[in-house]
């Protein structure tokens, strides 16, 4: 897998993005602040944290949001990709609609709705 | 997006890289490979430098002149006793035999170390990443927690000390004298990539004990098809007779030289399988069974030989791991060097999981939590207990003595300048 680490690196942040969200029961917007909030200033850990946020914000608040998962936000963001000839891999259960259908869905998801000029809260 | 291509970074980028890349530490004025800061391959990994500003005052030198005008070894230990006019070093450290320890190692070695506070959303606070920087610079390895050359002390809360805090303990001419020349993903074919990051000369420096411990990667890779990439015990033994050729050309003479052998690796598997990863204990849904497959669907796993439901797979592994382990037994056996004594030990995993256990402990307690994989602080920690008692008993030399001035010398010198 040409990207590999890339994909684990996706999966692992966007899964703590949406349990963050979870345990205080925030939106996904509150959730990735307050992640960058807890990084500290050095080797500039938060200013990268709140440049990705400004790149894939706006994407990530939609998927989630419509209860995506992050194997399938990741696919979607092209973090993940399945080689051809390559098996699927996937870190959470696989969802119950076939793979090809709900990534179709996200993508459209994604495609559709305006894009959202992420504005930082406060 | 490549950060490094801004021109006022450039310079400092292309440092780190070269201090990475050949395992040196990144700040080095006198470039006498030992350092005043602590990351990017400073003290955290090899003895802090007493004087950056001058290349001949490092850790593990033979004192110069008896160290009365400076501390040449960085130990501590200088000066004149004013009662007698006799130098503290002579006086305290002479015919002591000093000796420093070397890892040769890889991410086991340089403990590894990935803090399920990064991961775990319930816990997590503006607390949880402040070692974030640190671990980075350390390439997410903490060798000064580490079993072979920890010099700090453990945060699990176990007793037993590291291999270099014991010979410190038992002669405390030794501080200081410790070098952890390990590198994520090392293994036997890479080793001459970075061995030349080991620093002793060998007229000037004392004799040292070096640990070769190269436990997975010669058989763990990320790679769908795993056994074929896995090395052959005729490759291992090619490159471990050019690795000790080449200590032989460098150590001290009366220096000591232990290979340890690979574990056997199944034991992740048979513990940790149907467990949750940190990832999937809020919502049980995360097993290391799922996370295991995910890595080695993406080729990204650091072991897939083991880390793998296949049994028949696992088991191969394991035979290849005692294939190389007997021919490191054999090399021990039956090659002599000139300057150092050659021994082997086998890696008792199931000795310390033993241990463990008779404190009420669990197996899978004794595996990095995020990765799955590497042995944690305490499996680091009970395998040093385990690995000195070995020594003790079946090769005390290589320890050397009792010093009797320790007392005096932290009645003199405290805690010779710490770490």
């Amino acid at each position: 897998h040409s990207n590999g680490h890339s994909c684990v690196g996706c999966v692992l942040v966007v899964s703590v993005i949406e349990q963050l969200a979870q345990v205080h029961n925030s939106t996904v917007q509150a959730s990735m602040e307050r992640l960058c909030s807890y990084l500290p200033g050095k080797l500039l850990l938060k200013t990268t944290c709140y440049l990705v946020v400004d790149m894939f914000g706006p994407d990530i608040i939609k998927l989630l949001s419509m209860d995506k998962n992050a194997d399938v936000v990741c696919h979607t963001l092209k973090f993940c990709k399945q080689d051809p000839g390559q098996p699927l891999c996937h870190l959470y259960p696989l969802p119950k609609e076939t793979w090809k259908f709900t990534l179709e869905k996200a993508r459209q998801i994604v495609k559709k709705s305006p894009t959202l000029k992420y504005s930082r809260s406060d | 997006s490549n950060i490094c291509s801004l021109p006022f970074l450039a310079k400092i980028c292309e440092m780190i890289k070269s201090a990475i890349k050949n395992s040196v530490p990144f700040k080095d004025v006198d470039s006498d490979k030992y350092s005043v800061f602590p990351t990017l391959r400073g003290y955290h990994w090899r003895g802090r430098d007493c004087n950056d500003s001058n290349g001949m005052a490092y850790p593990g030198r033979r004192p110069d002149n008896w160290d009365i005008h400076q501390d040449s070894n960085c130990n501590g230990i200088w000066g004149v006793d004013p009662k007698d006019g006799i130098p503290y070093e002579k006086k305290f450290c002479e015919g002591s035999q000093p000796r420093g320890i070397i890892l040769l190692g890889d991410s086991a070695g340089a403990h590894f170390h990935i803090s399920p506070e990064w991961i775990t959303a319930s816990q997590m606070s503006l607390k949880s990443f402040v070692n974030l920087p640190t671990a980075i610079t350390d390439e997410l390895n903490w060798p000064q927690l580490s079993g072979i050359t920890g010099f700090l002390n453990s945060t699990s809360g176990i007793t037993e000390d590291s291999i270099y805090l014991r010979l410190r303990k038992r002669n405390r001419c030794n501080h200081r004298d410790y070098q952890n020349i390990s590198k994520n993903g090392a293994s036997s074919q890479n080793l001459e990539k970075f061995i030349e990051s080991l620093s002793r000369n060998q007229l000037l420096d004392h004799p040292a004990i070096v640990i070769y411990a190269m436990i997975g990667n010669d058989v763990c890779n990320g790679k769908s098809d795993s056994v074929p990439k896995m090395t052959t015990p005729e490759k291992l033994y090619s490159k471990v007779m050019q690795t000790l050729k080449y200590l032989n050309s460098h150590l001290p003479n009366g220096s000591h030289v232990i290979l340890y052998g690979l574990p056997d690796g199944t034991f992740l598997w048979d513990n940790l399988h149907n467990k949750y990863h940190p990832l999937g204990q809020l919502n049980k849904d995360v097993t290391y069974a799922h996370f295991y497959s995910f890595l080695n669907c993406l080729q990204v796993s650091p072991c897939q030989g083991w880390m793998s439901s296949n049994e028949t797979l696992r088991t191969l592994t394991s035979q290849r791991a005692e294939q190389l382990s007997n021919t490191l037994k054999k090399i021990a056996t039956r090659k002599k060097f000139t300057n150092f004594n050659l021994f082997y030990m086998d890696f008792d995993f199931q000795g310390i999981i033993k241990e463990w256990q008779k404190r009420g402990g669990q197996p899978w307690q004794l595996i990095e939590p995020v990765d799955g994989f590497h042995p944690n602080e305490v499996a680091s920690l009970l395998l040093a207990d385990v690995f000195w008692k070995k020594v003790q008993l079946q090769w005390p030399q290589v320890l050397g003595k009792e010093n009797p001035f320790n007392s005096q010398i932290e009645k003199v010198f405290g805690d010779q300048g710490g770490h």
